[in-house]
């Protein structure tokens, strides 16, 4: 997880590029 | 041709919009932008002036466009239907290996074939304004994929369903639930497949979608090929890349 806790944030929360 | 028995017109058709919808939600730019867009290209002197940067600048400048472009391809994974259903292990694997594919499938709505432009940082931009990367090599594969792919003429729907087939590989290694993917990446085939069908495409343009693979396979090696001889060469710029782009490309 520590590896891709980026990869991980971007999958968990619900806000994205897109939204904003 | 025959449907597989566990899959009815009416869950194509439902595949179909969800990823359809997912690629277009997701979609940095739409067709429309990107048309308005087209004629605007960087003239000799800007041209000029982009080859003259330094390495680390023009890296830096790219590793800060692909990272931005992945957010929003892995937006688009997340909105697939059973993507979210998968472990996370699986998900990050998929991403991880997937997500460049996505963006060369994606690259080539920004592609002009008329003149050999690429979209790049709000104008269209020809092979040559990439020489201070120094990988002209990767800058030509990547043209050359644009130009061969818009060649097909791949409509919003056909590309949503191919770039959702490219991104749920199932012999992705280190994959734990690969019968998982596997069975979503049937279904967007067939998917793919009926509404070539009835879009009247012949079976040839489907094979030459799939013909396409090597080639992205090619330049995401080349890719981190390149990035790994940068990081030698310019170890704290390439340490100051975004660090998203570091998770996904990094060895």
């Amino acid at each position: 997880k520590e590896k891709h806790k980026i990869l991980h944030r971007l999958l968990q929360n619900s806000s994205s590029p897109v939204d904003l | 041709g025959s449907l597989p028995d566990n899959c009815s017109l009416h869950d194509i058709e439902r595949i179909t919009q969800n990823v359809v919808k997912s690629h277009l939600e997701t979609c940095q730019y739409s067709s429309e932008e990107l048309k308005k867009l087209t004629w605007n290209v960087y003239t000799p002197e800007e041209t000029r002036s982009f080859q003259l940067k330094s390495a680390e600048w023009m890296w830096q400048q790219c590793a800060l466009h692909i990272t931005n472009a992945i957010q929003y391809v892995v937006e688009f994974a997340k909105r697939i239907s059973g993507f979210m259903e998968l472990c996370q292990n699986d998900q990050i694997i998929l991403l991880k290996a997937g997500c460049l594919e996505v963006l060369l499938i994606r690259m080539c709505r920004a592609y002009n074939s008329s003149n050999n432009t690429m979209f790049f940082d709000g104008k269209f931009a020809s092979p040559q304004l990439f020489k201070a990367l120094g990988c002209d090599d990767l800058v030509n594969a990547v043209f050359e994929l644009a130009k061969s792919l818009s060649r097909l003429q791949l409509n919003d729907e056909e590309m949503a369903l191919f770039s959702a087939a490219v991104l749920l590989a199932p012999d992705r290694p280190w994959l734990t639930e690969s019968q998982q993917v596997q069975k979503l990446q049937e279904k967007v085939y067939v998917a793919l497949q009926h509404s070539l069908h009835m879009n009247g495409a012949n079976t040839e343009k489907l094979d030459k979608m799939v013909s396409k693979l090597p080639q992205m396979k090619s330049i995401c090696n080349l890719h981190v090929d390149k990035l790994e001889f940068f990081r030698l060469v310019h170890p704290e710029t390439a340490y100051s890349f975004p660090p998203l782009y570091r998770e996904v490309f990094g060895s």
